[in-house]
Parts: structure tokens; sequence; C-alpha cells
């Protein structure tokens, strides 16, 4: 795992975070579920909790999907290419791509390795080790890994990633420690 | 628009015209070699995810040069490729696979590689002076 240049993290007074989607996305339920359960990953080997609120600029973290040029200085591309963003902490900016085509379920079949569609649990899992202080790893396994093919789904923490995020916040007193599925495991879990 | 609940709901016009993206044009430069033009988005893209600084302050060219050289060295080594310098099929391959916006070396500096921190230095002229250091 890597880290931001000076190691930046949220503050021993912010570890119960909020997050809260841009209410002009009107996402659905679902769309805000598969955040819900992105966090709850992170959440599971930490002491961080988040709780979704409906305040979104006085939330810790913001997410919203937008297009090109939205205002940060790093405009999306369109379909594919850059997915999304998000800026180390405390700054909580997470942003989306919304050209893509997003999948919010995992039931795909082997069709989606062939097309365009991007997981979307699989780049909030990624992105969220972003906002929690974590860089790129070069682990392939891992989530912090730059890239994510289509019709991939990626959403179980490694060992790298969560020996990363302890390093920053310590460990959840009621994770097991267990080891995190093999890879084997997991690409089963894999679309396509 | 752009939520789909599974792949069989993405309309299969929209699938047809979204299957290619902007970096797909990367492939044509697989195997090229000092002398070979157009490579200039490339050395934006490397940039972008910082293998070229932010401040360099020239304009981009489309010489295969020691910048783009290096950025790509630096790239091959990120990613656990074979370390060349030069723009090889694997390695064109993972360049147009869709990632993070975030860039994987920030301010001059990657520790993506095994914990171990490569410093870049840049002097600014296109050409003049560019070196990975390793620490």
């Amino acid at each position: 795992y890597s880290l931001f240049p000076g190691e930046p993290r949220w503050p021993e007074d912010r570890r119960q975070l909020t997050y809260a989607f841009d209410p002009r996305n009107a996402l659905t339920e679902e769309v805000k579920g598969v955040f819900g359960r992105a966090f709850a990953r992170w959440a599971a080997v930490t002491k961080l909790t988040f709780t979704r609120v409906e305040t979104f600029p006085d939330s810790d973290i913001t997410i919203g999907f937008y297009t090109g040029d939205h205002g940060d200085g790093e405009p999306f591309d369109g379909v594919l290419g850059t997915l999304a963003h998000a800026f180390s902490p405390p700054s909580g900016r997470f942003h989306l791509d919304s050209d893509e085509n997003w999948v919010v379920s995992g039931d795909v079949g082997g069709i989606l390795s062939m097309t365009s569609a991007v997981d979307l649990e699989s780049v909030a899992v990624h992105e969220i080790g972003h906002l929690l202080g974590l860089g790129h790893s070069t682990i392939e396994d891992s989530i912090m890994y730059p890239t994510i093919s289509t019709g991939r789904r990626k959403v179980e923490l490694t060992r790298d990633d969560i020996d990363g995020i302890q390093y920053l916040y310590g460990t959840n007193p009621n994770f097991n420690g267990s080891s995190p599925p093999s890879t084997q495991q997991r690409e089963s879990s894999d679309f396509g | 628009e752009f939520f789909f609940p599974n792949v069989t709901g993405i309309p299969p016009s929209r699938l047809l015209n979204t299957t290619r993206n902007l970096w797909d044009a990367f492939r044509n430069f697989t195997g090229c070699r000092p002398g070979v033009d157009g490579l200039y988005k490339l050395k934006q893209y490397f940039q972008r995810f910082g293998y070229i600084p932010e401040n360099f302050s020239g304009n981009f060219t489309d010489d295969f040069d020691d910048i783009l050289r290096h950025a790509i060295e630096m790239y091959q080594r990120n990613f656990r490729l074979n370390v060349s310098g030069e723009l090889d099929e694997l390695t064109v391959r993972h360049l147009v696979i869709p990632r993070c916006g975030n860039p994987d070396i920030v301010n001059g500096s990657s520790a993506m590689h095994g914990g171990k921190k490569y410093e870049v230095n840049f002097a600014g002229r296109r050409g003049q002076r560019f070196h990975a250091l390793k620490r």
C-alpha cells in the first residue's frame, strides 16, 4: 500500500464520519445502498464509522456524479478512461464520472467483460480508500490498484489494503484478523 | 440515466457507442521507438497521473524523448511490468485500461513500488535533464 505525501488522515476527533449525496443527482436508494456497502467494508477493519446524512454541504464526505469539467480542475473524459477520483483527508470530496455505464448489482453475467459497463461498488470501495488516506498500490489484486477492467468486480479488501488502513487508523476491535479471501476465492466472484 | 441494475438493462445502442474510449488510440503506439510521431497525447496522459511533473514548463512534442522514456519506465515499475522504457504491447495494454483519476505519483514521489520511494527530478526544459532516483 502507499499513503499520500505527509500521510494525511482524519484527525482523532473526526473518526465518526458522515457522508451525503449531491441532491442534484437524485440517486435512488439502490444506488445509495451500494455506497453504504462500500463504506461498511472499510468500517469492518478499522475504528472508523460512516453514517449517511442528508445535509450535503455539512457532511464530512460528499459524493456526486458529474460530467466533464465539474470545477475541481480534474475534468472527466467521457466513457471509460478515468472513472472517478477522490481527495485525500480531510477533504472528503468523492466524484464519479456520470458518463459511465454504472452497474449497481453484481448479477451481470459474462457479457459484461465485453462492454463498457463498470461495477459501481468496486470503484466506490477504491475511492473510499483515497478518502481515508490510501494512495495507489502495486498489488494487482488489491482494492487500491489504480486500474479496473470492465467486467471485473473487485470489492473485497486484501491484506495489503487492510494493513494500510490499519496503519492509519488502528484495528476495529471486532475485526477477527482472519485472512481476507484468497485470490482464487475472490476471482470466482468476479463478473465474467 | 446512467445506472443500470445489470448489464442486460443497458441499451445495445449505448454499448456499441461506448466500447472504445479515448485511450484506445494509444494502441497505435505499440512498439514505437524514438522517431515515431504522435506521442504528445501520451505525454499528457503520463503528466495527468504524475509521471511527468505538473510544473513541466514546455509544450509537449511528438518526440520520443527522455521525458517520455523515463515516464514509461516509471509506469512500468509501478505496474510491475518489464522496465524497458519502450511501448511494448503489454505496457500499452495496461495504459488503455479504465482507471482511477487520482495520480500514481504525487509531488514527484511514488511510494507504489514495494514501499520504495522513487523521486522524479526534472530540470523543466525538455530534454535537458530528467531522471528517476531510487531511494
